[in-house]
């Protein structure tokens, strides 16, 4: 997998679910 | 809880109904807003200001040209079998009738098919569509084909009943398309009414007669601008959420609900954002395109500008379908893009406007969902929005605060989340 932009793998839906939660 | 705060700060807090305030005072203050009117240039420069005035950032005007196009004088009266005044809205892009007028015998038809199994009649007539409103996008043929499609078999001009869903002896204008090589004629849409009481006529075996005056006028394109603002993004600052509407409207009533509501969301998002001094990681950008009516013009050459840097834009939004109540977002792109964004529709639980809807609609984010960037845009209930589209009754009479606040709810929460993720959407 290549890394994105800052250093990470890409996320996975899971950890992107997680993210959005964070906006609630 | 960001999500929350926006929206208690668009309902319930101090920005409540600002949106709704601040078009009325723009609208009232403006009126319409055709393409290459004077109305236009002024609500430009009231926007330039009124964005400065709101200490957004990057607040600029891109030149563009527009058509300029007049109505002039225009009128049609029944001359048979009695005196009848027909209420007539010329259709953008018409020519003009001879100075005297045109005096002709009507023929009446509800399709194109029926015009083209009736085209012996057609010579010398004045071709009256009285085709029934199935949805927008189908019947709108009739407005932007009438008129080529008479001239095709002779017609001497066209009169189309308006694409609008109720009236009240109300026309609708739109743009309508001539094609080269066919003779143009002069074609104006009239009311519901109207072609329905020449439609009975005739079925009765009634000659009906019509008297038609048209003083519309193409004049050479105008030099216009597209506005824009911005909230310039704390890490991906060349990274683009693109928020929009269009501030250009038609010359009637005060476009307060095509698109002044859609504007004026845009515009309350990036107030909004600024407001609880928030800024995402990537820019957010209103753009109020000029010229959508006559086809999306300003927005044509907006991408033509930008589209060398379309790898940066990653969602662009357009609300031109109303403002009225809420119910969710219309989104175009990928399956794994549109996960995201259904969960990101689950930050507008508090206010249970969570849907998700097939393709968004928007004709000036087009050209970007062409090339593959993910585009939103807002789905309300239009059910009214065709009682008014394009006509006199298009006015702030129209709008409603509290539906302009959740609309504008929706609106920033999923713009702001998105400039702010830590990816963009995958496309």
């Amino acid at each position: 997998k290549s890394l994105s932009r800052d250093g990470n793998y890409p996320k996975t839906f899971e950890d992107i679910k997680k993210e959005i939660a964070g906006y609630s | 809880s960001i999500a929350k705060a926006i929206i208690d700060l668009a309902v319930h807090g101090k920005a409540q109904n600002r949106s709704y305030e601040r078009l009325a005072v723009f609208a009232d203050t403006i009126g319409p807003r055709l393409s290459g009117s004077k109305n236009l240039d002024a609500a430009i420069k009231y926007m330039f200001s009124a964005l400065q005035e709101d200490r957004l950032e990057n607040v600029h005007l891109e030149p563009v040209k527009v058509p300029h196009w007049e109505r002039g004088e225009e009128f049609a009266v029944m001359l048979e079998p009695r005196n009848h005044s027909i209420a007539i809205l010329g259709l953008g892009s018409s020519i003009a009738t001879p100075p005297e007028g045109i005096t002709a015998e009507v023929l009446v038809v509800t399709s194109f098919d029926e015009l083209h199994r009736r085209a012996q009649e057609a010579k010398g007539k004045i071709v009256v569509y009285n085709q029934p409103f199935i949805t927008y996008s189908e019947t709108v043929q009739y407005r932007s084909r009438g008129a080529v499609e008479a001239a095709k078999v002779g017609a001497v001009a066209s009169l189309i009943r308006s694409v609008a869903s109720f009236s009240i002896h109300s026309p609708h204008t739109g743009w309508q398309n001539y094609q080269p090589g066919v003779p143009q004629i002069p074609t104006a849409c009239i009311s519901v009414e109207d072609a329905e009481m020449m439609s009975r006529m005739s079925l009765q075996g009634t000659k009906v007669v019509v008297y038609l005056k048209m003083g519309a006028k193409t004049y050479p394109d105008s030099s216009s601008f597209n506005t824009v603002a911005e909230i310039v993004g704390s890490k991906y600052p060349e990274q683009i959420v693109l928020v929009s509407g269009h501030l250009d409207s038609w010359d009637v009533g005060q476009g307060a609900m095509d698109d002044g509501g859609g504007a004026f969301i845009s515009w309350e998002a990036l107030s909004l954002v600024k407001d609880l001094g928030l800024r995402p990681k990537r820019t957010l950008r209103l753009v109020l395109w000029t010229g959508e009516e006559q086809g999306g013009i300003g927005a044509e050459q907006y991408y033509q500008l930008h589209k060398k840097n379309i790898s940066n834009f990653d969602v662009v939004m357009e609300s031109d379908e109303g403002t009225f109540r809420p119910m969710g977002l219309a989104f175009t792109g990928t399956d794994e893009a549109r996960d995201i964004v259904k969960e990101i529709m689950t930050l507008l639980l508090p206010i249970n406007i969570t849907d998700i809807y097939d393709t968004a609609d928007g004709t000036d984010i087009d050209y970007w969902m062409r090339d593959g960037v993910p585009g939103a845009s807002l789905r309300d209930d239009i059910s009214k929005y065709f009682w008014f589209h394009h006509s006199h009754g298009d006015t702030m009479t129209v709008q409603d605060p509290n539906q302009m606040n959740l609309c504008a709810a929706v609106w920033t929460v999923v713009s702001y989340v998105i400039a702010d993720m830590k990816e963009m959407l995958p496309r």
